[in-house]
């Protein structure tokens, strides 16, 4: 089974 | 005040086609140097960076930084109001509440005039610069769509696996399993059609292939597609424009 991962998990708010 | 003149409103077309169907609303930020754009899908999974550098205008002028809130279906009624090789200018003012698009077909003579309403849009901003990729792939980007569309019946996930001599594009689900292996290689009469390969580490990662589906949709803007990766880190798909680029993110997937 895969999971999906947010993209907020990568990157900072600029 | 905005001013910004295609040449041909083709353009403009083709890169909002390429990201309409999986953002829909965005803020486009003018400057002097040309029309930039962020926005994050509703899964917040894929990202999508635009960038139009001045030299894919025929004439380009901002005089104060401006950003153009629009909904981009909105705008993708308007734009298929015009001909492909109309001339098409953008105008807006420095506080703009719509936005102006102006058609031009020089050879007949004819003028059309669109006014697209803006919006207010609070969207966040994501610091995407500066990150190290292990992988980078240079492929045409329609043998990539080829592979994505193929590969996708079998599966809503694609394996891509990078080592030195290969990038192996691999799909398994309950009708069966699928796999395709390019090999890096360069064509000196049709360099577009060359593969290239560049490796610091071996990848071996998994994306969710209905948004493989939405980035292939930038496939019309180059030949050839960049793809940068890096293990257990959203990879990359970028599209060259004469001027600028349009990049997607895309976050992997991971076993549980």
């Amino acid at each position: 089974q895969t999971l999906q991962i947010e993209l907020q998990n990568y990157y900072t708010q600029d | 005040m905005l001013e910004a003149k295609f040449e041909e409103a083709s353009l403009f077309k083709k890169v909002i086609d390429s990201f309409k169907d999986c953002v829909q609303l965005v803020n486009f930020n003018c400057s002097e140097h040309g029309i930039a754009a962020q926005a994050v899908d509703d899964s917040r999974v894929l990202l999508v960076s635009l960038s139009i550098g001045t030299e894919s205008f025929q004439d380009f002028r901002c005089d104060r930084n401006v950003t153009l809130g629009a909904d981009l279906s909105s705008l993708s009624k308007i734009l298929r109001c015009g001909n492909n090789n109309d001339n098409l200018t953008l105008i807006a003012d420095d506080t703009p509440d719509s936005l102006l698009l102006l058609f031009e077909d020089t050879k007949k003579d004819r003028i059309s005039e669109y006014s697209l309403k803006l919006m207010d849009i609070d969207a966040d901003f994501l610091d995407i610069e500066g990150m190290q990729y292990d992988t980078t792939i240079t492929m045409p980007s329609a043998e990539f769509a080829k592979v994505v569309r193929d590969l996708n019946q079998l599966s809503d996930s694609l394996n891509i696996l990078v080592t030195k001599d290969t990038v192996k594009f691999v799909a398994e689900g309950d009708i069966g399993s699928g796999s395709v292996i390019v090999k890096p290689h360069t064509d000196m009469d049709k360099p577009d059609d060359s593969v290239k390969v560049e490796l610091d580490k071996p990848v071996d990662l998994t994306f969710g292939s209905k948004y493989l589906l939405d980035i292939i949709k930038g496939a019309g803007l180059s030949n050839q597609i960049t793809i940068k990766l890096s293990s257990e880190t959203p990879a990359l798909f970028e599209f060259g424009l004469q001027s600028g680029y349009l990049q997607f993110f895309l976050a992997p997937k991971f076993n549980e």
